[in-house]
């Protein structure tokens, strides 16, 4: 439901990056190479190619102060299914969770209006 | 055309499904059962290399016969797997090169580690952070008794198992040679899956009485036609997952240790929203449902309990034991511990290191004590072979 182990998996890899810039104070991006060179050889090239994609969003949405839960509900692998309430692990958004994936979607659609 | 009808592919596609479906070796050569190649007996034991000088006869006849060898089998889930994930995995501050070092044969043997568990725990803890604490096992204890037992275990704990996967499938990759093998002592630990689940409702997704009973009845019916005459099989019940939340619900879990953000009934309730927890009956906040859940699982232990008091077989005695975690946990209190610190850091799920130790210690003495037979004797022989052979080749 809700995305299952693609949200968490997400969730939790967005929520390590955001604790890395501010254990090593840099950016979201240098963050997440961080985490792949952190990764044994032959997984570094797909971490760094799923980076390229991802990095983007995630250093914006954190950059944002977004919460790990916010971000992954923007880049779509976390969902609220018809009749579920949004879940999350990190602590919730001041202004509540619906209130910040209602913000959100406006940047999903302009998000899928460039083909992302 | 599915890509695993691709040549080349295909056989890649095999060894997955060999190991991860079938829950066979994905390397086995010589196709008996054991991963790794070995020209000589498929139980692995050095001493069949030559014979003894004085009276000519092949070593393992001099020094095995009649001391009554066997081999120790694990027949489970996660629990008997010793599923662990490293917690420094979820730890910013922890996250370097080195923990993960091991990540691909920690992904490769689904997050187990048998090497170290409670039944087949068999080298030094030499994995460094990602995983710490003693290592004790039944089979080592076994080989101290008899060192003919030496390389004689097969830990076959699939995560997820319960009693339905266990006869369809888990119990169907147990191997062993009735003419040339020696007896095994044969140990079914289904701790919890069969009234864990990630459904929202739950209890209704839980093994019903008469379902496990006869799943168990079969699997038994199984390893009746599978193993050497005068085996012997323990049956372990169902846990009393109820002390997982009680231990550990307001405490600080590995993702939210940098900000103290986090607790596990956090971790609990985000994988139930999820839907992916992997037993929403216990690991909730929900007291009603952690009771019924402990409700089914005694049910599911009286079960057990009537069919080692009524059942016989042709070629192992049977006997039932409580899954021990409770006195574990007492007597780790005993001594200044605290339950926490025996529970798995970043699932709150499984027993971690420590107790899969400490576990081994009290089902051994519990073994000792009620059923000694089970066990064999101590082989008057063990110096002789330490002194001829060494350490019979290691693993």
């Amino acid at each position: 439901a809700n995305g299952g182990t693609n949200c968490i998996v997400c969730t939790v890899l967005v929520g390590l990056v955001e604790q890395l810039a501010q254990v090593y104070n840099e950016g979201a991006v240098e963050a997440l190479e961080r985490f792949c060179s952190f990764l044994p050889e032959q997984l570094q090239a797909p971490c760094r190619a799923g980076a390229e994609i991802f990095a983007p969003y995630i250093a914006e949405a954190i950059y944002n102060k977004e919460t790990p839960d916010v971000v992954c509900h923007a880049i779509g692998f976390c969902k609220v299914d018809p009749g579920h309430k949004a879940c999350h692990i990190f602590p919730v958004p001041k202004e509540g969770m619906d209130a910040a994936l209602r913000r959100i979607q406006e940047v999903k659609k302009m998000r899928q209006g460039r083909e992302f | 055309t599915d890509i695993c009808d691709i040549p080349g592919i295909k056989e890649i596609c095999n060894i997955f499904d060999r190991a991860f479906s079938s829950h066979l070796p994905a390397d086995d050569l010589d196709k008996d059962g054991f991963s790794t190649m070995k020209l000589l007996d498929n139980d692995c034991l050095t001493l069949s290399q030559g014979l003894d000088s004085e009276t000519g006869l092949p070593y393992e006849e001099v020094l095995c016969n009649g001391t009554e060898p066997r081999g120790l089998i694990l027949l489970g889930d996660s629990i008997g797997a010793h599923f662990h994930l490293p917690p420094q995995w979820f730890e910013a501050k922890s996250l370097n090169p080195s923990v993960f070092k091991d990540l691909l044969f920690i992904l490769e043997n689904e997050i187990d580690w048998p090497e170290l568990s409670t039944a087949t725990g068999h080298v030094n803890n030499t994995f460094g952070e990602v995983i710490k604490g003693p290592v004790d096992s039944i089979y080592m204890r076994l080989r101290e008794r008899n060192r003919c037992n030496h390389r004689d275990y097969q830990n076959i704990g699939v995560n997820g198992g319960r009693s339905g996967s266990m006869n369809s499938t888990i119990v169907r990759s147990l191997v062993r040679n009735r003419m040339s093998d020696y007896p095994a002592l044969v140990n079914i630990e289904l701790v919890g899956n069969d009234v864990c689940n990630g459904h929202p409702d739950t209890l209704a997704h839980m093994t019903k009485p008469k379902e496990f009973r006869n799943n168990m009845l079969d699997t038994l019916q199984y390893l009746d036609e599978v193993l050497p005459e005068g085996s012997h099989v323990w049956v372990s019940g169902l846990a009393n997952g109820s002390l997982l939340y009680a231990n550990v619900h307001d405490r600080i879990h590995p993702l939210g240790s940098l900000r103290n953000d986090i607790t596990y009934t956090d971790f609990y309730n985000y994988m139930n929203c999820l839907e992916i927890s992997p037993c929403s009956g216990w690991l909730t906040d929900n007291s009603t449902l952690r009771y019924l859940t402990t409700k089914r699982a005694f049910e599911l232990n009286d079960v057990l309990r009537n069919i080692t008091a009524n059942s016989r077989y042709k070629n192992f005695d049977l006997y039932y034991q409580d899954v021990p975690i409770d006195e574990v946990i007492a007597e780790w209190e005993a001594q200044g511990g605290q339950g926490w610190q025996l529970i798995e850091p970043v699932d709150g799920f499984h027993i971690n290191q420590l107790a899969n130790a400490l576990g081994a210690a009290h089902i051994w003495e519990m073994l000792e004590k009620d059923h000694p037979n089970v066990l064999g004797k101590v082989n008057p022989n063990n110096d002789r072979i330490k002194q001829l052979f060494g350490d019979q080749g290691g693993y």
